[in-house]
């Protein structure tokens, strides 16, 4: 039987204001080394996503504004959620990372595929 | 008992020349959907790897030449390889996808944390 998302989260996430410029999100993920950032809104609550898949696409389509490259329908997971939901998710929309957020839309983690996949290599 | 590397390779892979530029990577990956890129030299052989997140980091440091942000050092798979020893190899280097190449090093497909998690859902 799975774990839970609660499980295999990580708890430390970088995240970044709405107002912020497409060059303070490429720093925040360089430093962080991570791909996925959740975009937050002045009240600290979940307004969208920003990935490095997304920074790229900005230097292809040479956009300018945090505003314009973020997605806005983010795709979240609960504390409780069990991790076959997660992945069935990720699979749907071909995404390899979800906040996981509480009642408030605050973002108290991130569960990606990086981390399920070394669930499996633990199993064995 | 896990799958090998074959198993759950993607084997349509989009990959880019080492004298294109960061731009052209950039749309491909914008184009594939993906967010690792082999670099291939002159004779198709794997010169190295371009992911969103190098691109990303082009962005914060104003880098221009993708041979300034691809790595090098590219970590592989081979088809025969059990996905135990490449769940290992990614959790070591914080790596998401190696591509899978030939004795010749070319590469023939590309394994992820995408598709390894997957193998959780169907097994469940
Ligand atoms: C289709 S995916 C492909 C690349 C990779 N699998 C990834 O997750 O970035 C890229 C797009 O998915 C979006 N995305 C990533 N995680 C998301 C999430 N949890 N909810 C909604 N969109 C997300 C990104 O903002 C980006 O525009
Ligand atoms: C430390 S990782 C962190 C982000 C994410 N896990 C990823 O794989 O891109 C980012 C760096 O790893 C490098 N990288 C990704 N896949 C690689 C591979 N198979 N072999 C060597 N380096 C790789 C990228 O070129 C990039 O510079």
């Amino acid at each position: 039987e799975l774990p839970l998302v609660k499980d295999v989260m990580i708890r430390e996430v970088k995240t970044v204001d709405d107002r912020a410029s497409i060059a303070e999100a490429a720093k925040l993920m360089m430093e962080s080394q991570s791909t996925h950032i959740p975009v937050l809104s002045g009240d600290g609550k979940l307004a969208g996503m920003v990935t490095a898949w997304d920074i790229s696409t900005a230097v292809a389509k040479r956009h300018e504004e945090l505003s314009e490259i973020m997605t806005k329908k983010v795709i979240t997971a609960g504390l409780e959620e069990p991790l076959e939901l997660v992945i069935r998710k990720m699979e749907r929309s071909n995404i390899s990372a979800l906040p996981v957020i509480d009642d408030e839309r605050r973002v108290i983690g991130m569960v990606s595929s990086d981390e399920i996949s070394k669930l499996i290599g633990k199993r064995k």
